[in-house]
């Protein structure tokens, strides 16, 4: 059996910094500002014990338990976005006005195991 | 790959939807960016993160309730005077299309700007006054002035600043798909030529609609609240 790889501790559930640059994605001629935002989004394990600071519910924690118990059988919990924030957007819509609009749930401010 | 680009494209046109767009714009000509709306950009952008106190349903700066707030430009166009006696110094048509107004969409304000090229101060005589209608018309006719039709708005102005807001949303409720509004200022003055009466608004540059609606999402929002 291959030696097992160099255990290293697998980082837990947490955002991580993700920045999203219009430009890449063909929207610069029409969005005025901004022309990018850290939107973040969610990375990580939800091992078993679940951690307090993880923000799982209950549902999470007996997920986790029985996952330990049965790996193959019983996925992990998810690592998702717990709480979101807005944006507001500066850009040209269809008929070249001008509008400024507010987004909800764009910048992602906390993750946790569901 | 073709499979690729035709699912980057679905996603994209179905994010672009839920941002409230019929498709990806492609700003023909871009109308320069009406500073009352950068400054707001400005302000929200300086806010500390999460905005955690913040109503996102609600335009703070012009404190009305709101989360879309659009700025049009007017397509209307100078009308000739038309008007036989008195001193009518201009008359426009102005109209607004609204059509990107989104089904669902409530308007809470209104507000036409009038911008001239400088402050103006009519030469100063006793008694000289400019005087302000605004007549809600059809898009499709020619207004004609009919002695005793009731003026939307009615303004004197002894001076006239550069930027001058006149607030139509109390008449504005139900916007419609596209907004057609007869302008009219004329000088009324016992002394002093008629071009010397005009001269303040000679100097009009533009005329802008801003407009403040609560999207569905606030609506979905404030009936669940």
């Amino acid at each position: 059996s291959a030696p097992s790889p160099s255990v290293t501790p697998s980082p837990l559930c947490k955002p991580r910094r993700l920045y999203i640059s219009f430009s890449d994605v063909g929207w610069e001629n029409w969005i005025i500002a901004p022309q990018g935002y850290l939107a973040n989004y969610c990375g990580g394990e939800c091992p078993f014990p679940l951690a307090a600071e993880l923000n799982s519910t209950n549902h999470a924690v007996l997920q986790t338990m029985v996952h330990s118990l049965d790996p193959r059988g019983t996925p992990q919990p998810c690592c998702v976005p717990v709480r979101l924030s807005p944006i507001s957007i500066l850009y040209y819509d269809n008929s070249d006005n001008v509008v400024l609009r507010h987004y909800e749930d764009m910048v992602v401010d906390e993750c946790g195991c569901r | 790959s073709p499979v690729l680009a035709a699912g980057l494209s679905r996603q994209e046109s179905s994010l672009l939807q839920s941002l409230g767009l019929s498709a990806k714009p492609s700003p023909k000509n871009p109308a320069p960016v009406p500073p009352v709306l950068r400054r707001m950009f400005q302000r929200r952008e300086a806010l500390p993160r999460p905005h955690k106190d913040r109503d996102p349903c609600r335009v703070e700066e012009l404190s009305v309730p709101g989360d879309i707030v659009r700025v049009f430009a007017d397509q209307g166009r100078f009308l000739p005077e038309g008007q036989p006696q008195g001193q009518l110094c201009l008359r426009r048509l102005l109209f607004f299309n609204l059509s990107v107004l989104e089904e669902g969409e409530r308007l809470t304000m209104a507000r036409l700007e009038l911008q001239f090229q400088h402050n103006s101060y009519p030469a100063p005589s006793p008694g000289q006054v400019l005087e302000l209608r605004l007549y809600r018309v059809s898009p499709r006719g020619l207004p004609q002035p009919r002695p005793g039709r009731r003026p939307l708005l009615e303004r004197s102005f002894v001076r006239l600043h550069k930027s001058l807001p006149l607030d139509l949303s109390a008449a504005l409720k139900t916007p419609g798909r596209n907004l057609a509004l007869l302008l009219e200022i004329s000088a009324s003055g016992r002394t002093g030529s008629l071009r010397s009466l005009c001269a303040s608004s000679d100097s009009f540059v533009a005329t802008s609609l801003l407009v403040v609606t609560l999207g569905r999402q606030c609506r979905a929002g404030r009936s669940r609240r």
